[in-house]
């Protein structure tokens, strides 16, 4: 027996619409400790990895460890039937062929149940390694949104440049060129509007728009945004989910031809 | 000119 149970399902919402953009099925693989999800793109440019802790539930029960095949786009389309203050269950049996979300409304008085077929998928884990990285960069997560934004306007790809001075997105294109320069804040009052840079080596990386533009999708998850980055390899961009997990996008750097 | 690289160069498949 499954049973995941929080409080509001606004959490849930917001999940699955950070990913929904990028993955088109994915493996949820539950046990004692809680949910995760790893999977990359069809591409395999970017990768998402989902970590919800079992003790940031209001109710999590697993007997047994379960792999579950979800197709995110029929996952997102039940999500959009609750509503953000309800609560929300996932319930399944120990060999499932559904899954069966269940939402109740704050008085109670209204119950919806809606059962997902699973699906057969193949089990494609990639190992991470353990990395030390020369930038770590924590920012407000809607500045990051809106400069992944507003950047892509002029080219497919933004460069990103992190130095002690602080982090420098620009993107060049047939119709011109920009560039946003952000400062480390000297000391700034409120946590979730500051600016911080851990710098061990000047990076300077190129990443596609269209994956980053999915990435901030997350931006409702969390006020800030950390991203890691050092040379030739992959760029994590990482969101908190409150008290119970977190999303972590890995993202491929474009290289000289 | 740039190319997008691939992830999976990157981490292993276990």
């Amino acid at each position: 027996m499954f049973e995941a149970r929080l409080a509001q399902s606004a959490i849930l919402k917001k999940v699955l619409e950070a990913v929904k953009d990028l993955l088109t099925e994915a493996t949820f693989e539950c046990s004692d400790s809680g949910i995760q999800v790893q999977a990359m793109d069809n591409a395999h440019v970017s990768l998402v990895s989902l970590n919800l802790r079992s003790d940031g539930f209001d109710k999590y029960r697993c007997d047994r460890n379960l792999s579950m095949g979800m197709n995110i786009g029929t996952m997102t389309k039940i999500l959009r039937c609750a509503s953000s203050e309800d609560t929300v269950t996932l319930r399944a049996v120990d060999s499932p062929d559904n899954i069966i979300f269940i939402f109740e409304s704050q008085n109670k008085e209204k119950l919806a149940e809606y059962e997902m077929k699973l699906i057969n998928m193949d089990l494609e884990h990639l190992g991470i390694p353990e990395t030390m990285y020369s930038c770590v960069v924590k920012m407000p997560s809607q500045e990051f949104a809106r400069i992944c934004r507003d950047l892509s306007q002029f080219g497919e790809a933004i460069t990103i440049a992190c130095s002690k001075e602080g982090i420098k997105f620009s993107a060049a294109g047939d119709y011109g060129n920009a560039n946003v320069k952000l400062a480390q804040t000297a000391d700034s009052d409120k946590e979730e509007e500051a600016v911080l840079i851990d710098m061990q080596e000047p990076v300077k990386l190129t990443f596609a728009c269209r994956y980053l533009n999915s990435f901030v999708k997350a931006t409702p998850l969390c006020a800030q945004v950390k991203l890691s980055m050092s040379s030739d390899v992959p760029l994590v961009c990482e969101y908190q989910i409150g008290e119970i997990g977190h999303i972590r996008y890995y993202l491929a750097p474009k290289i000289d031809d | 000119l740039t190319i997008q690289d691939n992830l999976t160069k990157y981490f292993i498949v276990v």
